[in-house]
């Protein structure tokens, strides 16, 4: 996913339909529309209601053909079928009424799946490279069984947080600002990190874990990792968590699986039985944001683990993870973060660019220092560390 | 569905690409000329955020990709065009 860079201050928001479409009943279009912003109502706290009259609204809605005032004319049928604008330029959605907007139809186009991805705009987010996401750009037809994908729950809740059950107060607290953690500060080497389900990202050293922020260290860490995941051991070696929406810790010749924070099933399990051709004391694992399949890594190796293939691991496996430009051998851990996968090695990580297939051309260049760009360590190195690799 | 045999000239494909920000928008009065490597490279961050085999070249399905409906907001948009995190 991507989040375009502005959100709503509230989750209270209104929207209007200025402008219906001419094929539609009027009571079927409003119909529709409320169920689309549903689609974003499910996984937070945000809520939406409709208003009438001259009302100024959060989100206006029109229907409109050609050029209708915004310098973004539409196509007539096909091509472009809807726009919309993030928050930081109002939010407004137009809908092409040149297509031939139907409801629960494999003919025309669907009207309730468009909107949901224009509300998706409305409120911050950019469009996605997963194919199943809602946020992607294309329009595959109507689907009858349609769900938001897993991307798309995790980028509205990194902008507008997850749903709680109980009823939110008046009024939004900002986040805690970000912290500096002294003993991830003084060593910054860990053992692994990995996403939540709820797209959180974690870092585990020893005994300890710490939930990061885009700055640095939350407030309130480190914690135990037993107080959290129970009977999942410390010094762990690698983890991930799979589209699935498990997460799967791995030491030495074993491995756990979690459903966010609870033990899904009788664990742990040999490595060499759940995850026929991977070798045991992985160095790393992650979901590859280039091709979303699990790769594992130890010493100057790597393999690709893909569930649905069989073997899940094919004979040309191992490779040498040189073939991963830039990228050293002997990692600590790699996680996939906005897009990139992240690799870590003791004190620095390098970025890599999955369309080069190489580590990314930055400024500062790659490595840098863990320390100061993920655990906010404002004394450390700012700038590429050393050419020792 | 999207039209067989489809064939999209280079044009189309820069004013495609260009609309969806993987160019820099195209001024028609200025004829700015557009370079075969920026064409290329341009196609192939396309097949790459599309999930298409990355080639460079304007082959069937990503002529086939470009003719399909979509929505209108561009794909690279603000800071995250160029990477959406600063680490």
């Amino acid at each position: 996913y991507a989040l375009q860079g502005s959100r709503w201050r509230t989750k209270n928001l209104t929207y209007k339909i200025s402008k219906y479409p001419t094929g539609l009943n009027k009571q079927e279009v409003e119909k529709e529309i409320a169920n689309a912003f549903s689609v974003w109502t499910g996984e937070t706290d945000l809520t939406f209601t409709r208003k009438t009259g001259h009302e100024n609204v959060h989100i206006d809605i029109r229907f409109e053909v050609g050029e209708h005032g915004d310098g973004d004319p539409f196509d007539g049928p096909g091509g472009t079928l809807a726009h919309a604008y993030f928050p930081v330029y109002g939010g407004d959605a137009h809908f092409d009424d040149s297509e031939r907007w139907t409801i629960r139809s494999y003919r025309g186009t669907n009207l309730f799946q468009v909107a949901a991805h224009e509300f998706g705009h409305s409120l911050g987010l950019s469009h996605s490279d997963v194919k199943s996401a809602l946020m992607a750009p294309f329009y595959r037809g109507y689907d009858p069984h349609f769900t938001l994908d897993q991307d798309d729950v995790s980028a509205i809740q990194a902008l507008y947080g997850t749903k709680t059950k109980s009823s939110v107060p008046r009024g939004s607290r900002p986040p805690p600002p970000a912290e500096q953690d002294p003993e991830l500060c003084k060593d910054p080497k860990i053992d692994a990190m990995f996403n939540t389900k709820d797209g959180e990202i974690i870092a585990f050293k020893g005994k300890h874990y710490w939930k990061l922020t885009d700055d640095g260290v939350a407030s309130g860490y480190p914690r135990r990792i037993s107080s959290t995941w129970k009977e999942l051991p410390s010094n762990i070696d690698a983890a991930f968590t799979y589209r699935n929406g498990k997460t799967y810790f791995f030491k030495g010749t074993q491995y756990w699986r979690y459903i966010n924070t609870t033990m899904d099933g009788d664990y742990p399990k040999e490595i060499s039985d759940g995850f026929t051709g991977i070798p045991d004391n992985i160095d790393a694992a992650t979901v590859w944001t280039g091709n979303g399949k699990i790769y594992f890594y130890k010493g100057t190796k790597f393999w690709r683990f893909d569930p649905a293939s069989k073997p899940p691991v094919r004979n040309s496996y191992p490779k040498l993870i040189q073939n991963w430009e830039g990228i050293p051998n002997h990692i600590n851990a790699a996680v996939p973060y906005k897009g990139y996968t992240y690799f870590f090695q003791d004190n620095a990580y390098y970025r890599f660019n999955d369309r080069l297939f190489k580590v990314d051309d930055a400024n500062p260049a790659f490595p840098r220092s863990t320390a100061y760009w993920w655990f906010g360590c404002k004394s450390a190195n700012k700038g590429t560390i050393g050419n020792d690799r | 569905a999207a039209p067989t045999d489809l064939v999209v000239s280079d044009t189309t494909a820069a004013n495609y690409l260009a609309q969806y920000g993987y160019l820099p928008p195209i001024n028609p009065e200025k004829g700015a000329f557009l370079s075969g490597d920026k064409l290329t490279a341009a196609i192939e961050e396309f097949q790459a955020f599309a999930g298409l085999n990355i080639t460079g070249e304007l082959n069937e399905e990503t002529a086939e990709l470009m003719a399909t409906p979509r929505c209108g907001v561009k794909d690279k948009v603000g800071p995250a065009a160029d990477g959406r995190s600063k680490r």
